[in-house]
């Protein structure tokens, strides 16, 4: 047998110790190694896989409002959340890979992405066998599965809106002015 | 963006990745962690063991020798009297596989699994357009002695493919900043990998002593 591994992500970008302070980097610290611990102890199930694993691991994600996925998404510029989630798996699946996008009401994509690589083998799923689906078509389908839909509010946090706001007053003072802060000077906000 | 990347004990490896995508983005705009080989790729192929299989030659036995004299195939014979002719000699049923060591010697190759997958955070308009994380699996697979960590610095570490693609032109914020997250099997020994160009990314793993870690910067 194989030792299993497991890593997981947050984000990435302009993070730096000036933008993210201790008790930040403290409630990071804490929620991504309660994941890893939780996702972890998976391994020690019989009928663990990598696939049960990784969509525990993210579905608990997607529920931390601290990060940019599901609860606590962030903006577009006309203030609604789209979420985007995808699995792949190294073998084992015939569609191997799935992307869903576009969606406003389902509360763990994450989950979404998984009914879609797995039902096309276990019941023709619906999904004609493809492997990127989007927007309400998609949010149909997951109603039909039996996904949990929530109203577009559920994703909203505050810290969010308060990024999506300050982002389009700076892009509107950036254009009326000609200087533009340095990288160091900008807030973190999440690239997606 | 939040990703996970997970190897199982039957040998499996799974990405998942998930995300609300870019702070004020266009509605519509479609990002990285959806698209194939941009964001989030998992894939695994079968090859010759990059170490020199000659130890796998198995010197004849008396037993293999008088059978392949009964069978009367001057290969066979050839091959167990003079061992070096061996590896060239097909064994029947078996599929050859030859590889050359370093000094040519055609060699039989042992066959072993290799499989990547890996998640990408970060500016996904710039893994897009770099098909960032299939193009570092493609550098594991295809260059014979690449590390899937050395391919994942290649693209997303400091001075990488990402950061070279990042056009100066619209000098928007965090344009060609990113990091990826993987794992990578070779044969039985697997390894966790990371690298990122910019500030910092939030990452957690299970390391090889099976403590568990986190860190946001480099160099913590």
């Amino acid at each position: 047998l194989i030792k299993p591994r497991i890593i997981v992500h947050g984000g990435a970008g302009n993070i730096t110790r000036k933008n993210l302070p201790p008790e930040s980097y403290r409630a990071y610290r804490s929620a991504l190694l309660s994941v890893l611990h939780s996702a972890s102890n998976l391994f020690s199930l019989p009928d663990c896989t990598a696939l049960s694993v990784a969509t525990h691991a993210v579905t608990l994600l997607e529920d931390n409002p601290l990060f940019n996925a599901g609860k606590g998404a962030v903006f577009t510029r006309d203030g609604a959340n789209e979420l985007e989630s995808s699995i792949m798996v190294s073998n084992g699946y015939r569609k191997r890979g799935v992307g869903c996008m576009m969606l406003r009401h389902v509360r763990n994509p994450i989950k979404l992405a998984r009914e879609m690589l797995t039902r096309e083998e276990e019941n023709g799923g619906g999904t004609q066998g493809h492997c990127q689906l989007s927007g309400e078509p998609l949010e149909h389908l997951a109603e039909a599965w039996g996904l949990e839909l929530v109203s577009p509010d559920y994703f909203w946090t505050k810290k969010r809106w308060d990024e999506h706001m300050r982002g389009l007053a700076e892009e509107e003072q950036e254009q009326s002015s000609s200087k533009t802060p340095s990288i160091e000077e900008r807030e973190y906000l999440p690239q997606g | 963006t939040v990703g996970c990347v997970v190897l199982d004990s039957s040998g499996m490896l799974c990405v998942a990745t998930s995300t609300g995508g870019l702070t004020n983005k266009l509605s519509g705009r479609i990002g990285d962690t959806p698209t194939l080989g941009a964001g989030f790729w998992a894939e695994e192929w079968i090859e010759e063991s990059r170490s020199t299989p000659q130890m796998l030659y198995q010197p004849p036995t008396a037993a293999s020798q008088l059978e392949s004299m009964s069978r009367g195939d001057l290969g066979g014979i050839l091959a167990e009297c003079l061992p070096a002719l061996a590896p060239y000699v097909p064994t029947a049923g078996q599929p050859q596989m030859y590889t050359y060591d370093n000094h040519h010697t055609p060699t039989q190759g042992k066959q072993i699994r290799h499989a990547v997958a890996m998640s990408g955070t970060g500016n996904g308009d710039t893994f897009l357009r770099t098909n960032a994380v299939r193009t570092a699996a493609a550098i594991s697979r295809f260059s014979p002695h690449a590390s899937l960590a050395s391919a994942v610095t290649q693209i997303a570490g400091p001075d990488g493919e990402m950061q070279r693609s990042a056009s100066d032109r619209w000098g928007k914020t965090g344009e060609g900043e990113g990091g990826i997250i993987g794992i990578e099997l070779v044969g039985q020994k697997a390894e966790v990998v990371w690298d990122f160009n910019c500030g910092g990314m939030f990452r957690a793993w299970v390391d090889d002593r099976g403590s568990e870690k986190f860190m946001v910067f480099k160099g913590e």
